[in-house]
């Protein structure tokens, strides 16, 4: 898997991911 | 004999992995509905526990010596028939079955009621049209369910004397939930896959579970189902079988799939096809995964075995001469392969 492939890959996308959404 | 009558084949070049022919459980009662394996502890001893289900009655089989096995108790359950167990994992004298007509209408726990006594219980936890649940670590379990205008995901926990404590609620999607995988590495991090293809994320460390985000898992593979999810380098590894898969000339005919989605972007790209193996003919009907070790009973009769990560069928039952199999279970490990045929019969295989 490549990042042309997926797009910009992040370690901490959990963390990421719950900081982002609606509560 | 039995091992001899039993004993599976090989596919050619496959020869690292095997299944070897353990143990027979045969209950008197009629068609064996699920099969699974739960830690049970006794009289001071502990012991990995056979739980068998046929549509009235849930029986628990205990080891004893020399591969031979001891029907333990049998839970009779009502008029409303078992439809599966639901393993819970790292969970000891506990037994969580789904019971209903067409799809599941009640969650029952069966489990040991005092081991002083010897007695054993059953309590109800919920009941409504579930479409989807699973065992959670720390003796929790999820599910989906619908009403006439919205549908219902949540979590209840289980306390140790058996009560169902505090439950919790999680976003749910538009679209139905059908299957539920925990993903691996991320703590509180849970998948769901939906019925018009979506993969579904939520995070479960609050009050409310939140929806982080929906991934589509493309169109080429209708009604995906997750088995397994885990975490790696950035992105999430899930694992789908697809029970409607059409064969194609690139895959053959599919049975489980590794994807592998960025969760930031929501993009994804097939890992690894494991594809019925050449020359045999029939689809996927039900299957299991555990670790990389996926089995599948296919409509042949016949239960196939693949390493998911190569991608490789490794072992195939051939459909016994007394019945088809109907079932295909992992127990707790992937070291031990539970068959079952229609009329009951149990097998065990060392993988």
């Amino acid at each position: 898997c490549s990042e042309s492939d997926l797009g910009p890959i992040s370690l901490n996308w959990f963390e990421e991911l719950s900081a982002e959404a609606p509560p | 004999d039995a091992a001899e009558e039993l004993a599976p084949v090989l596919l050619d070049g496959l020869r690292e992995e095997s299944l070897q022919f353990v143990s027979k459980l045969k209950d008197s009662s009629s068609c064996a509905v699920d099969v699974s394996t739960v830690w049970w502890e006794a009289a001071g001893s502990r012991a990995l526990c056979v739980v068998t289900a046929c549509e009235s009655s849930v029986c628990l089989w205990q080891p004893l010596a020399s591969d031979h096995w001891r029907k333990v108790y049998t839970w009779q359950l009502g008029e409303i028939p078992v439809i599966q167990i639901v393993p819970l994992p790292d969970t000891c004298n506990l037994v969580c079955i789904a019971l209903g007509d067409l799809e599941i209408g009640e969650i029952r726990w069966l489990l040991l009621y005092s081991s002083e006594s010897d007695s054993f219980k059953q309590s109800l936890v919920k009941t409504g049209n579930i479409k989807a649940v699973l065992g959670l670590q720390d003796r929790r379990l999820v599910s989906s369910s619908r009403t006439a205008h919205e549908q219902q995901v949540g979590i209840v926990s289980l306390s140790e004397t058996g009560r169902s404590k505090d439950g919790q609620t999680l976003m749910p999607p538009e679209e139905t939930v059908l299957a539920f995988a925990e993903v691996e590495g991320v703590r509180d991090a849970l998948v769901g896959t939906t019925a018009v293809n979506s993969v579904v994320l939520w995070s479960v460390n609050l009050k409310t579970g939140q929806l982080l985000t929906k991934m589509h898992v493309g169109y080429s593979y209708p009604a995906s189902i997750c088995h397994r999810a885990y975490s790696d380098s950035g992105l999430l590894f899930v694992v789908l079988s697809h029970p409607h898969a059409k064969e194609s000339e690139s895959c053959g005919n599919p049975a489980f799939r590794v994807v592998a989605f960025n969760p930031r972007t929501g993009r994804s790209t097939g890992v690894m096809f494991s594809s019925l193996p050449p020359g045999h003919a029939g689809r996927y009907l039900e299957g299991d995964v555990k670790d990389a070790c996926a089995a599948a009973v296919l409509t042949s009769g016949a239960i196939a075995v693949w390493d998911l990560l190569l991608g490789h069928c490794t072992a195939l039952l051939p459909p016994d001469p007394e019945g088809a199999w109907a079932l295909a279970r992992w127990a707790t490990t992937s070291a031990c392969l539970l068959a079952g045929q229609q009329d009951g019969t149990v097998c065990l295989y060392r993988y």
